[in-house]
């Protein structure tokens, strides 16, 4: 990603597999 | 251009990954270790050790869904390094760190090792 800006996201990235349905 | 980078996306996924092994979601591979059987994903597996990484790398070997370790591994140890592979913390006792190294050494996780060689020789300084 050399040369673009990269914005850093410090939240959750994706959905959390619960530990049981 | 820009980009986004979820700084915490290894840690996430690698949280889901733990979260289906302990439900025994798409686990694919049953590791005995002296009669103790430890379910997992082939893939985590292979992506953590050198050992694993050989067998299911082998043509002959990688449909294998039982995989006997040598007797003269520690189910303990192996327990540990098994979390530490889905959670990237490793436990370190007294009691338990030869045991661990020593695993360690077998599964060819050759950076656990020299960590635990430096955790041990600072902890005698």
């Amino acid at each position: 990603y050399d040369g673009v800006t990269t914005i850093k996201e410090m939240g959750r990235s994706v959905h959390e597999i619960p530990r049981q349905d | 251009d820009s980009c986004i980078q979820f700084t915490r996306h290894a840690s996430d996924v690698l949280l889901n990954l733990n979260r289906l092994r302990s439900r025994d979601i798409l686990t694919d591979v049953i590791i005995v270790v002296n009669r103790e059987h430890f379910r997992a994903h082939k893939t985590v597996l292979m992506a953590c050790s050198g050992l694993f990484y050989s067998i299911f790398t082998d043509q002959m070997k990688c449909n294998l869904n039982i995989i006997n370790l040598d007797p003269e591994i520690n189910p303990e140890g192996f327990q540990i390094l098994l979390d530490f592979m889905y959670t990237s913390r490793l436990s370190l006792r007294e009691t338990s760190i030869m045991a661990v190294m020593n695993a360690a050494l077998y599964l060819q996780m050759e950076h656990v090792v020299d960590t635990c060689q430096r955790f041990l020789k600072a902890s005698e300084e």
